[in-house]
């Protein structure tokens, strides 16, 4: 799976999500992707999520909108940041279902993540003409 | 706020004589989504050329390089998502595009539905311009490698009843 989410000069939020799918998926199998709240969602008036990971999973805990879900919450009570809500969002998937995954989340502000409960994802951030990029936890 | 575009290539194991070319994949997206920012362009059309790159990109899982299903083909599926008035797009099940991400922007933009699936996808590609490509065109070596480890020894890829034995705990991840 691949995805990306941007916040303009506007302060428009966006996500796109593509993938797939899942290895030696039966035919016609669907995950997450092509879901609203699953997949990705993106909102204004709170941010935008696009997830990857075990498609099942995130379907079940409507991933994207959960995250974003805390990030509303967070925010107004706590002042706490994109990347706590990202992971308040995977560990609820990985406690409920068992679910591995990871997302890519931003805020209206410009304020962003990359998060995963597996062990590696692919991930790059281009903000303020610097480039920042990692495949491990920590990087 | 200072305008940003955020891209994921996938959660999972990723071997590491793939690592390189992730990451440098990743990165080139990144940067491709941050210029169309630059220009000035939205942030749909950043989320979707970044996506755009990495389904050109045979290092990822999606468009061409797209894991395949039990019968050894591809089907794909994709979403946009804009946080203006929340609209949005999706495909699911598509065969023979290049670019879903760019069929789900269309049916964000050109329809008044939210999901086009399967055959009904590909019809509404046509109908909208978007040229087919070859099947073969998006199945890498790399592919058809994994999808052969992970079928049971002797399994008949038709026999759906057998993928559950298959599949249970490998390739889990999308």
């Amino acid at each position: 799976t691949v995805g990306a989410v941007a916040v303009d000069a506007e302060g428009n939020v966006a996500c796109a999500t593509s993938t797939g799918g899942m290895l030696n998926k039966m035919e016609g199998r669907v995950g997450d992707t092509p879901c609203i709240g699953s997949g990705g969602f993106a909102d204004n008036q709170v941010g935008a999520v696009s997830t990857t990971g075990h498609g099942e999973s995130i379907v079940k805990v409507t991933l994207a909108r959960l995250i974003l879900f805390h990030v509303e919450l967070l925010t107004v009570f706590s002042g706490q940041s994109v990347e706590a809500a990202s992971d308040l969002g995977l560990a609820y998937m990985k406690s409920r279902v068992g679910g591995l995954g990871g997302v890519v989340t931003v805020d209206p502000q410009g304020h962003w993540a990359t998060r995963f409960s597996t062990r590696q994802m692919a991930w790059a951030a281009a903000q303020k003409d610097t480039l920042h990029y990692g495949l491990y936890t920590g990087e | 706020m200072f305008p940003v575009v955020v891209v994921q290539g996938g959660a999972g194991h990723i071997p590491k004589e793939r690592s390189e070319n992730s990451r440098a994949g990743v990165c080139s997206a990144a940067r491709a989504g941050y210029a169309v920012l630059r220009r000035g362009g939205s942030s749909m059309d950043a989320v979707v050329e970044a996506v755009s790159q990495l389904e050109n990109n045979p290092f990822f899982n999606a468009g061409c390089g797209s894991v395949l299903n039990i019968r050894g083909e591809v089907e794909m599926d994709a979403i946009v998502m804009d946080g203006k008035r929340l609209d949005s797009g999706a495909v699911s099940a598509v065969r023979n595009i290049a670019n879903p991400i760019q069929l789900a922007r269309l049916v964000m933009d050109k329809t008044s539905h939210t999901c086009l699936t399967a055959e009904g996808a590909n019809r509404f590609a046509r109908s909208m311009g978007v040229s087919e490509v070859p099947p073969e065109s998006l199945i890498t070596d790399y592919s058809r490698m994994r999808w052969k480890e992970n079928l049971a020894p002797g399994a008949n890829p038709v026999d759906s009843q057998i993928l559950k034995s298959v599949c249970v705990n490998r390739g889990k991840m999308g």
